[in-house]
């Protein structure tokens, strides 16, 4: 292993990343997955620990980009330079930059995420038996609206599972469109659009507008690339169109004729030699995950290794069970040290179906038909929680609070509602990062600021603050005014305007919100003020005017009067049967 | 009509990757990835001849060190790859 000169290295072990885009290839969801596991990597054996922030400026900003795309280190087009990493440091430094004229995938073909349909955002399995033919691309048979799907299980007809593959018809990405899908046709500087276009930009992505005119709406998103469109080229995100003639020959497949490197294209229109409109055919692609492993490695220290296994040669190849060479593991604890102790994150339900931030989703829209034999069923547009997930079995809460009226309750990153006004029903299970991307499943404390409402998130020694869905933080609670030594911040009680008071342990302060500090005179004891409540509570909230102090399952009510009228199990107050 | 066909290269627009024989990609690939121009003790700027750049490259990559352009290089050059250079000066 080599590392940079003067061994470049961060001064701190909590790295923050954020993602500023995504590519067209793939599902918002597997991207983010792919580099919460190349960061894993990582920090499976380092003390580092990585943060995803999703504004201001992160250690680590990660984007994908074509050719030039604002650094002095253009790329080259399909194959050739994948992507580039800088040395730990400030700006551009630490940054990691993909190249989106590859054909980004998790390394052995199409991985195409599905939406809608019955599947639960499953992905395609390819090929597919549908009515007697095998499928090995999404296909619109079946459907009047064309709108493409594919089957997620082997034969559709045998097991009738399905959901509809990428398509701008779906949704777009990224942009300010929300996510909605493309309208055709639009208008844009006076022209009509009837598909996707590159107009206007010269980063060769493709966009639409959202609205029925640009020109007047200014409301536009990216459109997501089809598992059949063409990589690079000149027609980029286009279907190949076959037969087409090239030197007046006729094709009916993708051809490597014309081309010294082998590579296999096809035409986008019937006709090469009067259009010349091209692109690469798919093909296997390149494994997001592996390729941002070794560029966080450089974005962490490591300049490249002359070991052919190792993480951190320069060359690409995919290995289906990938662990870290013993070279790479060595170059990075010759920067960061061995990880010591048990690893501080709790089991957490898997992030490999998390869904992209909500500004990235398809609207919440049921496709107007099902593919011919299937029956209608419910489409699904959140993430799919695992409905086991009984919180009347939940021993002990993350946190308690009172949000808009309703108890939230979370525990390892899910929540349920309920209320003691109208319907009481139950509600959830609930994404916390649904709501609230950019926080840790195990969370402590969460509370509604009085005045503004925003909402206070506390987990270990950070905070953040959100403002609808817009972030501040993470931030150290010791910016708050609390000591460094404290742990964390287990409850928390809103008092008057403007006013909250933090629990932890036997001790409580009073946090201004309007100066984010803590007032003088604090901490105080628990006792003092809060006689006959348990000193080990682990949530402390405000609910209907009433404080709770919560132990295991059960909580302890008390009256503005500081009197403890009722002891009950934390079941009651979710409408537990 | 069992004369080879001639296969004929066209140039295809907006395709970054001309066609390079084999030598001009790796005098190229040289001099991208920091293998040609190194700075000698005295901090001048020197440039290595290829066949000494290719030694550095192959051993780099852990190929054998001919020093010549031998296909076991040549499929390793167009291998894709990190954009990071191997040789920082």
């Amino acid at each position: 292993y080599q590392t940079f000169d003067g061994d470049l290295k961060w001064d701190h072990n909590d790295i923050t990343y954020r993602i500023l885009s995504y590519s067209p290839d793939l599902d918002a969801s597997i991207i983010d997955d792919a580099f919460v596991r190349a960061f894993k990597v990582w920090s499976d054996v380092t003390p580092l620990t990585f943060t995803r922030l999703y504004n201001g400026i992160a250690d680590i900003m990660i984007s994908f980009g074509k050719k030039d795309h604002g650094d002095f280190y253009p790329f080259d087009g399909k194959d050739g330079l994948l992507a580039h990493a800088y040395p730990p440091g400030e700006g551009v430094q630490g940054d990691a930059h993909f190249d989106d004229d590859e054909y980004w995938t998790l390394g052995s073909g199409p991985a195409i995420k599905t939406y809608y349909g019955n599947a639960e955002g499953a992905l395609c399995h390819f090929p597919f038996r549908f009515e007697g033919k095998s499928y090995s691309t999404c296909t619109t048979e079946g459907r009047e609206d064309g709108l493409p799907w594919c089957a997620t299980t082997a034969d559709y007809g045998k097991d009738g599972k399905y959901g509809f593959c990428p398509s701008e018809l779906l949704y777009t990405f990224d942009g300010n469109g929300d996510g909605q899908e493309c309208v055709f046709p639009f208008v844009f500087e006076g022209k009509t659009y009837t598909s996707c276009t590159t107009e206007g930009r010269d980063d060769g992505y493709r966009w639409c507008a959202t609205t029925a005119n640009f020109d007047q709406d200014k409301k536009y998103g990216f459109c997501p690339n089809r598992d059949t469109a063409v990589i690079g080229g000149n027609s980029e995100g286009e279907p190949c169109q076959f037969p087409f003639s090239f030197l007046g020959k006729t094709y009916t497949s993708c051809t490597s004729e014309g081309r010294s490197d082998g590579k296999l294209w096809c035409a986008t229109t019937s006709n090469y030699d009067k259009d010349s409109k091209w692109g690469f055919c798919p093909d296997k692609g390149y494994s997001l995950f592996l390729v941002a492993a070794h560029e966080f490695g450089h974005a962490l220290g490591l300049e490249h290794s002359n070991i052919q296994d190792a993480l951190m040669y320069p060359m690409y190849k995919y290995i289906a069970d990938f662990s870290l060479h013993q070279d790479d593991i060595e170059g990075i604890q010759y920067l960061y040290g061995p990880k010591t102790g048990p690893d501080p994150t709790p089991p957490k339900p898997s992030t490999t179906t998390t869904s992209p931030v909500s500004t990235l989703k398809p609207t919440k829209k049921t496709p107007n038909t099902t593919p011919s034999t299937t029956p209608t069923t419910t489409p699904s547009v959140y993430t799919p929680v695992d409905p086991s997930v009984d919180p009347c079995k939940v021993d002990k809460f993350d946190a308690i609070t009172e949000i808009q009226g309703e108890l939230h309750f979370f525990k390892d990153g899910y929540y349920w509602k309920s209320s003691n006004r109208g319907n009481k029903a139950r509600k959830g299970p609930f994404m916390v990062s649904e709501r609230w991307p950019a926080l840790p499943a195990k969370l402590d404390t969460a509370f509604e600021g009085s005045l503004t409402n925003k909402m206070y998130f506390f987990a270990g020694t950070k905070f953040w603050v959100f403002t609808g869905k817009n972030v501040l933080g993470p931030r150290r609670i010791e910016k708050l005014g609390l000591p460094v030594s404290l742990k964390k911040v287990e409850g928390a009680l809103q008092r008057g305007k403007g006013k909250v008071l933090l629990f932890s342990g036997e001790n409580y302060w009073s946090l201004d919100l309007k100066t984010q500090q803590i007032d003088k005179g604090y901490p105080r004891h628990i006792d003092v003020t809060f006689p006959e409540v348990p000193m080990d509570a682990h949530d402390v909230f405000l609910y209907n005017r009433n404080y709770y102090f919560c132990r295991d399952i059960y909580y302890w009510r008390m009256t503005s009067k500081r009197q403890v009228d009722k002891v009950g199990y934390v079941y009651e107050l979710l409408n537990c049967p | 009509w069992c004369h080879p066909i001639k296969t004929i290269f066209v140039t295809f627009p907006g395709d970054v990757i001309k066609n390079m024989t084999d030598f001009e990609l790796a005098e190229s690939y040289l001099k991208r990835f920091g293998y040609m121009e190194i700075l000698d003790k005295s901090g001048q700027q020197g440039a290595l001849s290829t066949s000494k750049a290719l030694r550095r490259l192959q051993n780099q990559l852990g190929l054998k060190e001919t020093g010549k352009l031998d296909q076991p290089t040549i499929d390793a050059i167009k291998t894709p790859r990190c954009g990071v250079p191997d040789v920082r000066n």
